[in-house]
């Protein structure tokens, strides 16, 4: 299949409880996933292995960037049989936020992480800010398909536009193409309406609308998604079907972004 | 006085609201104000001068970066007289989204603005990533004292130890210390007592409580602060009290930041 995502979003979204239960949801229709965190909070992951596994930044660090490494130094298998990374970040204030996601692709693309059969691979990065590595799977093309996570507050779209003007400027050389948004309604004060125009407004759907969930917060505390812990649950339905709604998504789009003005008139129908 | 601040913190905490009010406080208290806009959304100083001004990075894309400019390029007053800039930020994906800061310390250093005798000069600064251009106020001592304001949830609480990090690593070598926490008490689901022990742990003290407003919101409908538009207000009061304390607050640290596994516990109580 080689499906290949970006979860791009502000940070706290929900960026990371998206990526863990689709993981969960697509290794359900039986396909083999490899989900790579790219938010040096390194938790993407967390709730699909059942604990926060060592980071690529982290092992090479610890046990030095000149040794001979395996895959299974950095890689691990969790629920369903999803294949998980978490690149890492280094110290803030050290460099580049992004490096760790820079070092990690450089480092599995050398152990052949990227050759294997992968049936689905999702990104989830960091989108508070578009440089530096957290561009990278846009603009490098590693991931083919952007989604991008947003609420209908005004800082989630304000990042959300930031994310789709970074697909949009490498987004016909080679990189990535915007898939939709996804709404997550996190809180009381959310605008779906709002959410709506954005995404026609820039020329894609929303691909998914992801209720508050109580059960998602405690399938956290036990470190599972709720694919694995109440798969009879609404909003389990609603992760597989949007599962389902990617799979056959071949709609990628180069989105034509708001402006400033644009983004703030936006805000203020919030 | 040449007392040098940088306002920290997630993205859409309050680091605007509570420097554009701080900036008009101190200009009530008669002093001679600068405030030095580092976020890309460059809305910091919008509502101190009403409405939207030029970015240094911006000036310099639309007339040529060797054109011969002067201070009034880039440097416009508002309510009290207080000086404002904006440093702007490059479209998402170009280079380094920090780069507006460099850029900007750079041409405003060349024309003279550092030398003039500033009472206060205020940076806010987007703390999501503490790395590139946004380490440059605390890296380079532009600013003496950080105040990073969070509210009681984990998202804000994790980027402000990030912050904190950033400070302890640069610190000791002529960096900026860590002045205090500002609670911002954004929302419903807030944990003053979280805010509380986090500051108690890293080794400073919660220097002001900005309680929950609508004259906030109302205000900057009208592109003003409280000072300005509700001066007589409990929420101006506030405002003026965290000045007078910043004024007399001489206790900048280098902050004892927690783990990641300490801030995961921190976060488990709320
Ligand atoms: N739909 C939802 N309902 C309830 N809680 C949610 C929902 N989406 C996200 N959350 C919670 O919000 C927090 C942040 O989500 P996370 O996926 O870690 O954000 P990100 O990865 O974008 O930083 C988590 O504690 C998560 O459980
Ligand atoms: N104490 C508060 N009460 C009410 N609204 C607030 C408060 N603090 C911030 N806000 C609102 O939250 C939004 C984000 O604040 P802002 O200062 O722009 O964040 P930042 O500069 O950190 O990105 C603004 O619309 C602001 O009016
Ligand atoms: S490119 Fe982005 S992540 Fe890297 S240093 Fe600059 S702001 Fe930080
Ligand atoms: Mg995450
Ligand atoms: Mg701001």
């Amino acid at each position: 299949n080689d499906i290949r995502i970006g979860i791009y979003g502000k940070g706290g979204i929900g960026k990371s409880v998206t990526a863990a239960n689709l993981s969960a949801a697509f290794s359900e229709l039986g396909l083999k996933v490899l989900q790579i965190g790219c938010d040096p909070k390194s938790d993407s992951t967390r709730n699909v292995v059942g604990r926060r596994i060592p980071t690529v930044l982290g092992v090479l660090r610890e046990r030095g960037y000149t040794q001979e490494y395996e895959l299974d130094d950095f890689v691990f298998k969790g629920f369903g049989g999803v294949t998980c990374v978490e690149a890492g970040g280094p110290e803030p204030g050290v460099g580049c936020a992004g490096r760790g996601i820079l070092t990690m692709v450089e480092t599995l693309e050398k152990l052949g992480l990227f050759e294997e059969e992968w049936d689905v691979t999702i990104y989830d990065v960091l989108g508070d800010v578009v440089c530096g590595g957290f561009a990278v799977p846009i603009r490098e093309g590693y991931a083919r398909t952007i989604y991008i996570v947003t609420s209908g507050e005004f800082m989630p779209l304000y990042a959300a536009n930031n994310i789709g003007i970074g697909i949009a400027r490498f987004g016909e050389r080679g990189g990535a193409r915007l898939g939709g948004i996804i709404h997550n309604a996190r809180g009381a004060k959310d605008d779906a309406g709002v959410v709506s125009e954005f995404a026609e407004r820039v020329g894609c759907t929303v691909i998914g609308d992801i209720p508050r969930s109580d059960l998602i917060l405690k399938a956290e505390t036990e470190m599972k998604t709720v694919i694995e812990a109440y798969p009879e649950s609404d909003i389990a339905a609603c992760f597989m079907d949007l599962a389902a709604q990617i799979l056959e998504n071949k709609d990628g789009v180069i989105p034509r972004m708001l402006s400033d003005e644009e983004i703030e008139e936006l805000g203020k129908k919030i």
